[in-house]
């Protein structure tokens, strides 16, 4: 699955 | 979730915690900068829409809501609270916050968000969200002008809040080798340009109090910016 990168972050 | 990334949440949090502490003890907004707090508000505000759209972990969902409440409180403690209230020093916390912060950011985040065709196919509401995020990105790098500028005044800085603003820029130095780290050990990892650029001027920013910080804990004594 592809990484949403640092939208995954806070 | 890597070690960098958990150290740089916990900076912040630790930060939001010191600064809360702070008012709650002291019952004092001497040297607290109310604009920092709303600038920081409108950050969470714009960039976690996604709690309605997006599930990424239960760890991320708290700390976004978490995030979200103790930056308002800190806001209501500083706005409203008395005798909390009394103690803010309004002249003195005098950037133009809505002309230089957010009018630019907004600016800036249109203009990204076209010039990169970032969310082009995308439905109305997501273009919007990625716009949303866009401005909050640029917006978290700036937002702590007002304090820096407000410590400039005073020069002498208090301990607690010297602390507070320590652990705010290690946080984003900590979120820099979270990404290194992410790029070289995750497979299709999506790098968004716009936040490394933004978390190096954020952590530029601090620089400057980082070294007068770091001499200060060094002699062990009182910190004071020079004039």
């Amino acid at each position: 699955k592809e990484s949403s990168g640092s939208k995954d972050e806070l | 979730m890597n070690v960098f990334r958990l150290c740089g949440d916990m900076s912040h949090v630790f930060s939001i915690v010191v600064l809360l502490l702070r008012l709650r003890v002291a019952k004092n907004a001497s040297g607290i900068s109310l604009r920092t707090h709303e600038l920081f508000l409108l950050v969470f505000l714009t960039r976690y829409t996604d709690l309605f759209t997006t599930y990424y972990s239960l760890y991320n969902s708290c700390m976004k809501i978490a995030y979200i409440l103790s930056t308002a409180s800190i806001v209501y403690m500083i706005r409203l609270s008395d005798p909390i209230c009394t103690t803010y020093d309004k002249a003195q916390d005098t950037f133009r916050h809505w002309a230089f912060a957010v009018g630019p950011c907004a600016v800036l985040a249109t203009l990204t968000h076209f010039i990169s065709g970032e969310g082009s196919g995308y439905s109305l509401f997501v273009n919007i969200q990625e716009l949303l995020w866009t401005f909050s990105i640029y917006l978290e790098s700036i937002a702590i002008l007002p304090q820096l500028i407000l410590l400039q005044r005073y020069r002498e800085v208090e301990n607690l809040t010297g602390n507070y603003i320590f652990f705010m820029g290690s946080y984003r130095a900590l979120y820099i080798l979270n990404w290194i780290y992410r790029t070289y050990y995750e497979p299709g990892y999506r790098h968004h340009y716009v936040a490394y650029f933004c978390g190096v001027l954020q952590t530029l920013l601090y620089a400057d109090f980082f070294y007068y910080y770091m001499q200060s804990k060094r002699r062990g004594g009182r910190f004071s910016l020079p004039t």
